[in-house]
């Protein structure tokens, strides 16, 4: 089963 | 002050149509160089990356960095009141709470002024580092969001493989399955009509078919889509705005726990 991972997950906030 | 007049305000009702599906409110960063925006949906599965750039304008002036906090609807109900073929200028004083937009008919016999005030919104940048991706595949917007459209019949979720043969966008569901192969196109009169397919290696990746769906929204922007793909990074979808810069999506993948 596949997860949806969010954004965050790869770019980390500035 | 800030001025910045564009004498097709087509365009910019079509980058609005093309980022309301996904954000409510959003952050327009002014500076020199142009207008960006950078705001991820509310699920945070996706992020919007918006650049305008100065010299695509048709009168563009920013004395001081300026960040514009708007909400989205509200700025849909103002450029709903420009007509097709009207100028638009966005006008803003430094620190002010209000943003101007005048529109201005051919010959200037109709001019309308509106206002609209300004949010604080909180934002949040994130750090998108340069990618070199493993297969980059252009093709028609039109043909994309076709493909989009018939494959979230299936399913919530569909693949994205793409060999140097083509690229195949798959789906499967309760009523059955679906997949769509896409050949590089040979040789064709116009460029726009193309899919070009530059491959490093092959990619398979798995995506929310209701964000690749909002995504194209922008289709009235540009001809051709672009996607960039790697494996277990997100997505990117870019779409052009003529000379004036560019609409670009992330979307994070679904990857296997």
């Amino acid at each position: 089963k596949k997860r949806q991972f969010n954004i965050h997950h790869f770019y980390l906030g500035q | 002050m800030f001025e910045a007049r564009l004498v097709q305000s087509a365009i910019l009702k079509k980058v609005l149509e093309a980022i309301k599906d996904l954000l409510t409110e959003a952050t327009f960063d002014c500076s020199d160089s142009g207008i960006q925006l950078q705001a991820m949906d509310n699920a945070h599965v996706s992020l919007v990356s918006l650049n305008l750039r100065s010299d695509g304008f048709d009168k563009y002036r920013c004395d001081r960095n300026l960040s514009m906090g708007m909400n989205l609807g509200n700025m849909t109900k103002i450029m709903k009141c420009a007509g097709a073929e009207d100028t638009v200028t966005m006008k803003a004083q430094d620190n002010a709470d209000v943003v101007a937009f005048m529109f201005e008919s051919k010959n200037q016999e109709k001019v309308s002024d509106y206002e609209m005030k300004l949010m604080n919104l909180d934002q949040e940048h994130l750090g998108i580092p340069e990618t070199d991706y493993s297969c980059i595949v252009k093709m028609p917007s039109q043909e994309f969001a076709r493909i989009c459209r018939d494959l979230s019949q299936f399913g919530e979720s569909m693949a994205i493989s793409c060999t140097k043969e083509g690229v195949k966008f798959s789906s499967a569901g309760d009523i059955g399955s679906a997949n769509i192969k896409l050949a590089q196109t040979a040789n064709v009169d116009a460029e726009e009509e193309a899919v070009v397919i530059e491959m490093q290696e092959p990619v398979s990746l798995t995506f929310a078919c209701r964000y690749l769906n909002s995504f194209t929204k922008a289709t009235p922007l540009s001809a051709q889509v672009q996607l960039s793909m790697s494996a277990d990074v997100p997505l990117v979808v870019e779409y052009k705005i003529g000379e004036l810069g560019h609409i670009r999506y992330y979307l994070a993948p679904k990857i296997e726990d």
